[in-house]
């Protein structure tokens, strides 16, 4: 199982459609401060069921949504799809390839979508349940998170234990 | 629940041996204790590090290098029981000297089989030890764009 | 008291502005603002910024870098009202790319006739902006040792 | 006026005593993790009055004193001595060159020196009043400070305007 296609679209810093393909192995990101490297990253973590704004770095959630340059008007719409090469069957689904998918409205509305079918956030987090993927696992790590894993508050360190028994 | 707690913990105890020697060497030893073991479900989690050649200390005396150290080998002593499908690391590196991105990249590349990595680095080692590398730049101010992917390892892409 | 405080803020401010340009170019535009003007000596102090051509965003918003980059224009804006004689900086420059990483580099240098600068470093283009370079190192496990001034750049001490 | 000599002997990882000089300008420190850099900036820190251990990374005091190796017995006492070149008078002293001094015994006595001779803490932080050098000006950065400087407590930032007023 991996990651095979990120497209984003209207999400911080993407006011332009983008498409990323991933294969597995090791992929790195490059580019000079400020460019949307981190963008990417919240972008993952919001279409894999984040619900804190806090942890995408925004007051409020709608603070993702591309609020405009000095030539570009903000958008109304912020829209992540994320592809899951289904291989080896972890994803208890039977088809071979899942998208997942997430829609915030300047409104406030919100969708999910699961193979371009719209669903609610509960049967995305039913299906990442046990496998490592969720929102709360430990697979999204910036630097300043290095500090919380061995801080002195043991309570962050349990909580990794408990995700893995 | 507490026996799987107390199976997963030790499994997780005996990674955490093994992969600090990986990443600090030979003669640096670590370990994780559960402060009161007789309750599984409720005791704080200790990580002592002793790096080579010098006392144990706890966490808040390790450099920030080894503080990173630690911490990855404690993350991947957790994959090891549970793997993650993928993992994505926002510059975890940048506190590392060119001696400790090798021995991390050498241990992101014997978990690559199982588990997928993608890394967000301004560091040239880390690059070159990556199998892909995608660029990002902002050609119109405050819009992100993908510059391109490049296998061949052509490092002028970034500079 | 309060008079004081705001003529001091006041030249905060207008240091803040100016340095913010020098790190961010042209186009960029910052500033501080007291929350409660008519409250000088107990109103929050905010900070907002706002890169080339995005829009005004708060800190929470600014990338890593960015973040770095307008902590240090505060910082020196500080400075130019009351010079510290001297300023030490331990891997400060770790998020800088290497565009931001000259930036902050002239800028350190345009205050190193009034401030003596120490800065720990991992980034071999900040010790090549150096004037002078020391090595720390262990050649007995546990016990540091000063290895050696190199006055002509020869990187290969810190191989 | 500027830091002219460092001197240390039994702080954290300096078993032996280590003597640094600098000049005015731009100066780096380098080095592999663990071997000792920040541990330097901590002994500037605590020599010119720093108080509370936690800025120096230690549970109590006492865990600045060098505590041994496998194959070094730890030390009884921990010394720093700073000479500061004094030469456009900024320090309110006569003296063109000023070395102060700190001392902690494992029995935890400690002791403060100006140029050789024992003094009180309150001489040295009187020397730096209004200088910019004290413990608690902004004069010793650390990365994760910078995450402070901006944070959300405005309260920090009242600090660091006030200090400088
Ligand atoms: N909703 C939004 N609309 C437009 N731009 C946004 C939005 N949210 C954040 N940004 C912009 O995204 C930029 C930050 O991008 P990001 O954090 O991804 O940078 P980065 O590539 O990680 O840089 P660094 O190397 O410094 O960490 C900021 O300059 C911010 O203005
Ligand atoms: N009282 C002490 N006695 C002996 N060694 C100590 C003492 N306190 C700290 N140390 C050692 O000092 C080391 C940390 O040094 P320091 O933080 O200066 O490293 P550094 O050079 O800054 O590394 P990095 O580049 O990773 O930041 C630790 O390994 C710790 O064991
Ligand atoms: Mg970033
Ligand atoms: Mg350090």
């Amino acid at each position: 199982m991996y990651l095979s296609r990120l497209e984003i679209h209207g999400f911080k810093s993407f006011a332009d459609r983008m498409v990323v393909d991933f294969s597995p192995g090791v992929t790195v990101i490059v580019g000079p401060n400020g460019c949307g490297k981190s963008n990417i990253v919240d972008a993952v973590r919001w279409v894999i069921g984040e619900q804190r704004a806090r942890i995408l770095r925004s007051e409020k959630m709608d603070n993702i949504i591309f609020n405009g340059t000095s030539n570009r008007r903000s958008l109304g719409m912020s829209e992540v799809l994320l592809t899951i090469e289904n291989t080896r069957g972890v994803l208890p689904t039977e088809y071979e390839e899942v998208t997942i998918g997430r829609r915030l409205f300047r409104s406030g509305e919100s969708e999910y979508l699961l193979n371009g079918i719209q669903c609610r956030l509960k049967d995305i987090t039913d299906l990442f349940m046990d496998t490592g993927m969720g929102a709360g696992a430990y697979s999204v790590i910036e630097l300043k998170m290095i500090e919380d894993i061995l801080s002195d508050s043991t309570q962050d360190r349990r909580h990794m234990f408990e995700e893995a028994a | 629940a507490s026996k799987r707690f107390g199976t997963t913990f030790a499994a997780i105890q005996n990674n955490f041996s093994k992969l600090f020697v990986e990443l600090f060497g030979e003669g640096a030893t670590a370990e994780i204790v559960l402060e009161d073991p007789d309750d599984l479900l409720e005791s704080p989690i200790e990580v002592l590090a002793k790096p080579s050649g010098k006392k144990p200390c706890i966490l808040t005396q390790l450099s920030g290098g080894e503080k990173t150290l630690t911490a990855i080998a404690l993350l991947f002593s957790i994959y090891l029981v549970k793997p993650s499908p993928f993992c994505i690391l926002d510059e975890v590196d940048a506190p590392l000297d060119d001696a400790n991105i090798d021995r991390f990249m050498n241990l992101i590349r014997s978990f690559s089989d199982s588990t997928q990595f993608v890394l967000v680095t301004h560091n040239k080692r880390t690059m070159e030890a990556a199998d892909r590398m995608y660029g990002i730049t902002m050609p119109e101010q405050g819009v992100s764009r993908l510059v391109g992917v490049s296998f061949d390892h052509d490092l002028q892409l970034i500079a």
